[in-house]
């Protein structure tokens, strides 16, 4: 999966992608002071393509809100949430609002999932079908943090922690490999790193073809951008 | 104004030579002239952006481009038209120009050209609209971002208002104390000029520093003399005009119903800032107006039975009452209104509130019906029918999601308006600002009259209510060319008696009133009917019965044509020079409605970014100009699949 930090006060992005074996787990958000957690969990194609390339995806996401007992798995099967002592079960081919106690949700038919969660933080989940008989891909998911402003300082995960900006300059900008996406150095963290000039896409408007975002693609897996390794993230379940 | 060179990886700067807005007001018409001159430095061609803002309630009325000594001029199309040739460019890889969605009062409009190496461009971008007086003054507002030192900076307005001007009033939000005295105002009795031209250096951030100081609003706001009860008229070569805001009326009590959205929707910010605004209207309630609260959600409840005179106590209460509201639940919006309607008229019937009163509910909401009744258009009848036009329905559409033209219609068909309320920090005055508009009726029912053969194609000549700070407008044209007088007669009903005057209108005589100006522009009073007309046809498209709207579109495009306005349902067509990159490739600017404007603000949340014609992934730069817009989107973080 691709990873996107959009910066609209500096008019520019970064991406990196991050892959694994299929069915790991990584953490992508982790506020521990306002109780949130989202975990995702990735999976393969289901067979090698002929370019050899496994590629990954999320398939399956758990979100813990600990203040508001609000417990979610939203999975490309469905949508399971669970609050107190009440269960309920969505399916994607329905569309459905939902206002709860601390929580709206509003899915829309075979497409999106809209959770907005009480003084902390609102994302999209979008559900990419696919094809039921395509020799390699599956449906997946992508996972869009919309508002996270009442976070804490303290929140961290592959995505968490940008949430609080990050501090960045480019320089050096030389011919790349591919004519169309030249390279640079970036420095960041106190550390100078190869970045190279590309797109990744944005699917929230066009969820068939997504719209190209211009960014700044940091190679093998984002290193050097986050914190630690990417392997940092692997937790073992999804709550 | 501003001018952007493309982002390229060795950005060359293009000179802007000059940025011009020159607006001319007569008789509350604007008609502003934007014009910006750039040099292309570099030693190969490139592409020029232009860009800059308009007000929303502004129609533009012309484009050119100067390139070389020729000049490509804009064309009003069909907006059908406009967009099959839009659509053939797209489709062959060409670029258009587009109006966006700016900000809750503005909009931009942005076009870009190849200019050769070493060349000159001008641009020049024309709009008119009808200043609005509000809360008792007319604004005039230009945004100005040149982005960069401009050898030659200049705004000039001028006003002419034969009523006389009352008083003129200047501020921008980027003047600072060394700018300020450069602003020239000068005033005479019938004609106000305003003038601000910083050099090079005055524009400078600091000395020797390329920054400018120029990037922000500057805005003009005035008001006119008001003697005659019957307001002033004016008629110029064949059209008239009458502007109605007599001095000296005494305000009506109103009875107000509260109808209060306090679903789970409304839940945080929004719910806050309800409580915060209806504490402060609650304050401003007058001794004699009747008031009542009906929050909602999936219940509707009452703070009491009946509507309650505003007495210092029972204001105190009624505070208490809204700081407890909290928000949960479903939105039955149906079932709020119409008890807001039963409740004004259980009261009108069984006299517990003033004969001589205006009946009011004030909604306030985030939409999305979801319980009781939830189809939008079941909701507008189901209102209009109880209401048997006994009362008005202004509605506050709370939030960026809001189905405003859901409301609107619920409004319009209830003699009222809505409007759209933004969130941010400041929606408590957003809020109460509109109360302050509304709350404050001096007559209602008024009725413009003129003699059936003396005038033709009037504007609407009935208003449900003439409020404090406002003014009424009606325009028409005159059967007989050569009239230079004919009877004018307004009726209302006011707070102890009814309101009739009468009296004979004179055509003015503009060489007299300004005989040191050359004729100004001579088909303002035409323009500004015409104006007028399609505006309140464009409204009639909204509420009207299928035939009415059919009717209302037909001759909205047919005026909008004529005129040369782009309204919704026009484009302004723009055929750019052809390059060596590409035959001619159509420019299109059109007019976004409410709803367009909303849903642009939607994608910008979401989508926040340029879009780059280019086939080089762009690169922001700190030497390269980069767009800015009002409030910087928030960041967004997602993960996705390739």
């Amino acid at each position: 999966p691709h990873f996107m930090i959009e910066l609209p006060n500096k008019d520019d992005a970064l991406c990196f992608n991050i892959n694994d074996k299929p069915g790991t787990i990584f953490t992508l958000v982790k506020d521990t002071k306002s109780g949130i957690l989202v975990n995702g969990q990735i999976i393969g194609d289901k067979q090698i393509p002929a370019d050899g390339k496994i590629y990954t995806y999320f398939w399956r996401f758990g979100i813990i809100h600990r203040n508001l007992g609000v417990k979610m798995e939203v999975s490309t099967n469905g949508i399971s949430v669970f609050q107190d002592d009440s269960r309920l079960k969505l399916r994607w081919s329905n569309t459905t609002s939902i206002k709860g106690d601390g929580m709206d949700i509003l899915l829309t038919k075979d497409r999106s999932l809209t959770v907005t969660l009480k003084d902390s933080v609102k994302f999209v989940i979008l559900l990419h079908k696919v094809w039921k008989k395509h020799p390699y891909h599956r449906d997946y998911l992508g996972f869009y943090t919309l508002d996270t402003h009442l976070l804490s300082p303290s929140v961290h995960g592959l995505l968490g922690q940008f949430y609080h900006g990050i501090e960045y300059t480019v320089s050096n900008l030389r011919p790349g490999e591919v004519p169309e996406k030249p390279d640079a150095t970036m420095h960041v963290k106190g550390r100078e790193l190869n970045v190279t000039r590309g797109w990744q896409r944005d699917f929230r408007s066009d969820v068939k073809n997504g719209e190209n975002v211009p960014c700044w693609f940091i190679h093998r897996n984002g290193t050097g951008l986050i914190d630690g390794e990417a392997s940092d993230y692997i937790v073992s379940g999804l709550f | 104004a501003r001018l952007l060179q493309k982002r390229s990886t060795q950005p060359v700067r293009a000179e802007v030579l000059s940025v011009k807005v020159d607006c001319a007001v007569t008789s509350r018409f604007a008609h502003t002239v934007m014009t910006s001159t750039a040099l292309n430095k570099a030693n190969v061609s490139q592409e020029i952006f232009f860009e800059v803002e308009l007000p929303k309630t502004a129609f533009i009325t012309n484009f050119s481009m100067e390139i070389d000594g020729q000049v490509y001029v804009g064309e009003v199309k069909e907006k059908e038209t406009a967009k099959k040739q839009y659509e053939k460019a797209v489709s062959s890889g060409q670029t258009a120009g587009l109006v966006k969605a700016s900000g809750r009062k503005m909009e931009t409009f942005s076009v870009s050209v190849n200019i050769a190496a070493e060349s000159n461009v001008t641009f020049v971008l024309t709009h008119e609209e009808l200043l609005q007086r509000k809360l008792g003054q007319y604004e005039i507002l230009t945004r100005v971002k040149p982005k960069q030192l401009v050898q030659e900076f200049q705004i000039v307005a001028n006003i002419y208002e034969p009523q006389g001007i009352a008083y003129v009033e200047t501020h921008a939000t980027f003047l600072s104390n060394e700018l300020l005295p450069l602003v020239e105002k000068t005033v005479t009795e019938k004609k106000a000029h305003i003038a601000f031209s910083p050099s090079l250096d005055q524009q400078r951030k600091c000395p020797g520093c390329d920054g400018t100081l120029i990037d922000g609003d500057f805005v003009i706001m005035y008001d006119v003399k008001r003697t005659s009860s019957l307001g002033d008229i004016q008629i110029v070569n064949g059209y008239f005009v009458h502007f109605f805001a007599p001095p000296g009326l005494s305000r009506v009590p109103t009875n107000v119903v509260f109808v209060i959205d306090r679903s789970g929707s409304m839940s945080g910010n929004k719910m806050h800032q309800t409580r915060e605004a209806m504490v402060a209207i609650l304050q401003d309630l007058k001794e004699d107006d009747y008031f009542a609260i009906v929050p909602f959600d999936d219940e509707i409840i009452w703070w009491k039975e009946t509507l309650t005179k505003a007495t210092k106590e029972n204001v105190t209460e009624a505070t208490e009452y809204v700081k407890g509201l909290y928000a949960s639940g479903g939105t039955n919006i149906n079932g709020a209104l119409l008890k807001g309607v039963n409740m004004l008229l259980t009261d009108r019937a069984e006299k517990r509130i003033p004969e001589r009163s205006i009946n009011m509910i004030l909604l306030l909401t985030d939409g999305m019906p979801n319980h009781g009744e939830t189809d939008p258009k079941r909701i507008q009848e189901n209102m209009a029918s109880a209401n048997a036009g006994n009362m008005t329905l202004f509605s506050l559409g709370f939030g960026n999601d809001v189905d405003y033209s859901f409301l609107n219609v619920l409004s319009q068909k209830n003699k009222g308006l809505a409007r759209r309320i933004f969130e941010g920090s400041d929606a408590t005055l957003q809020l109460k600002g509109f109360y302050e508009e509304v709350s404050s009726p001096l007559l209602s029912e008024v009725d413009l009259r003129y003699p059936d053969n003396a005038v033709d194609l009037l504007t609407s000549n009935h208003f449900s209510q003439l409020f404090n700070g406002s003014e009424i407008v009606v325009a028409g044209r005159l059967a007989d060319n050569n009239l230079d007088n004919f009877l004018v007669e307004v009726v209302g009903q006011g707070f102890e008696d009814n309101f009739q005057v009468q009296g004979k209108s004179a055509a003015l005589d503009w060489a007299t009133t300004y005989p040191d100006e050359k004729y100004i522009f001579g088909d303002f009073t035409e323009r500004l009917w015409a104006y007028l007309t399609i505006q309140q046809l464009l409204e009639k498209r909204k509420s009207g019965s299928s035939d009415e709207k059919v009717n209302a579109t037909a001759k909205a495009l047919d005026m909008s044509l004529r005129y040369s306005f782009v309204t919704p349902l026009t484009s302004m067509v723009v055929t750019k020079p052809e390059t060596e990159k590409g035959p001619d490739s159509p420019l299109i600017a059109d007019k976004l409605t409410e709803e367009e404007r909303q849903q642009a603000e939607r994608n910008s949340r979401y989508h926040h970014r340029q879009t780059f014609p280019s086939y080089n992934a762009p690169i922001p730069s700190s030497n390269v100009p980069v767009p800015s817009y009002n409030a910087p989107a928030p960041p967004s973080y997602f993960v996705d699949g390739d």
